[in-house]
């Protein structure tokens, strides 16, 4: 028997907004410890990992190891039928073919649950190998989307430079070019807002600005994102989702032939 | 011209 419920639909409706731009379906690996996904998108370019532990839940059980695979536009359609303020529990039996999404007005006046049917999804788990990062880079969540959709009007790729002085984002194309530089903050009255660089050695790097705009979809998540970086290996651009875990993207460079 | 890296060339299947 798996179970698992969280107070307000909302949060559940914002980590799906933040997959479903880059993957089509996906596998959830409940276990004792929480919820983790690992997927890749359609053009293994970039890698989704989720994890939302069983302590971030309001109620959570899980007798045993269960995977169940969704199909994402399935699993939007029924998370539409919740409001945000709704309780929603995850629920299937062990070995179960379908999963449901009972969802709990706050007066408790309104129940409402969907079936949903599971996929068997081939699993390819990928190891991640610990990194030294010569570069992260955490800035306002908000600031992150706002340079990404801004940059992508003016080419297909950001160039990202991290020296310790500060971090430089850039984009050229046929119409020109666009450079964003983002100092370290010196003060700030709230910490989220805050831009800060941790540097062992400069990095640059070039990325696809489709998928970076894609990531920045987590953005309701967390008011923070982290950029970290080093020559030639993946970004990790990484979102907290306070009191529940996390979601990381990585996104594989463009390199230069 | 760059070109774009699979992410399969970073981490291998486990």
């Amino acid at each position: 028997m798996f179970e698992a419920r969280l107070i307000s639909s909302g949060i559940l409706k914002k980590v799906l907004d933040a997959i479903k731009d880059l993957l089509n379906e996906a596998t959830f690996d409940c276990s004792d410890s929480g919820i983790q996904l690992q997927a890749m998108d359609n053009s293994h370019v970039s890698l989704v990992s989720l994890n939302m532990r069983s302590d971030g839940f309001d109620k959570y059980r899980c007798d045993r190891n269960l995977s169940m695979g969704m199909n994402l536009a399935n699993m939007a359609k029924i998370l539409k039928c919740a409001n945000n303020t709704d309780t929603v529990t995850i629920k299937a039996q062990d070995n179960a073919d379908t999963v449901t999404f009972m969802f709990e007005s706050q007066n408790q006046e309104k129940v409402s649950d969907y079936e949903m049917k599971l996929m068997n999804l081939d699993q390819e788990h990928l190891g991640i190998p610990e990194t030294d990062y010569a570069c992260i880079v955490r800035m306002p969540s908000h600031e992150f989307a706002r340079i990404c959709r801004d940059l992508t009007q003016f080419g297909e790729s950001v160039v990202i430079t991290c020296t310790k002085e500060g971090v430089r984002f850039s984009a050229s194309g046929d119409s020109g070019s666009a450079n964003i530089k983002l100092a370290q903050t010196s003060s700030v009255d709230k910490e989220e807002e805050a831009v800060s660089i941790e540097m062992q050695e400069p990095v640059t790097l070039t990325f696809a600005c489709q998928y970076l705009n894609s990531f920045t979809k987590a953005t309701p998540l967390s008011p923070q994102v982290s950029l970290s970086m080093s020559a030639d290996v993946p970004l990790v651009v990484e979102y907290q989702i306070p009191d529940l875990g996390h979601i990381r993207y990585y996104l594989a460079p463009k390199i230069e032939e | 011209k760059s070109t774009q890296k699979n992410i399969l060339s970073y981490f291998s299947k486990t």
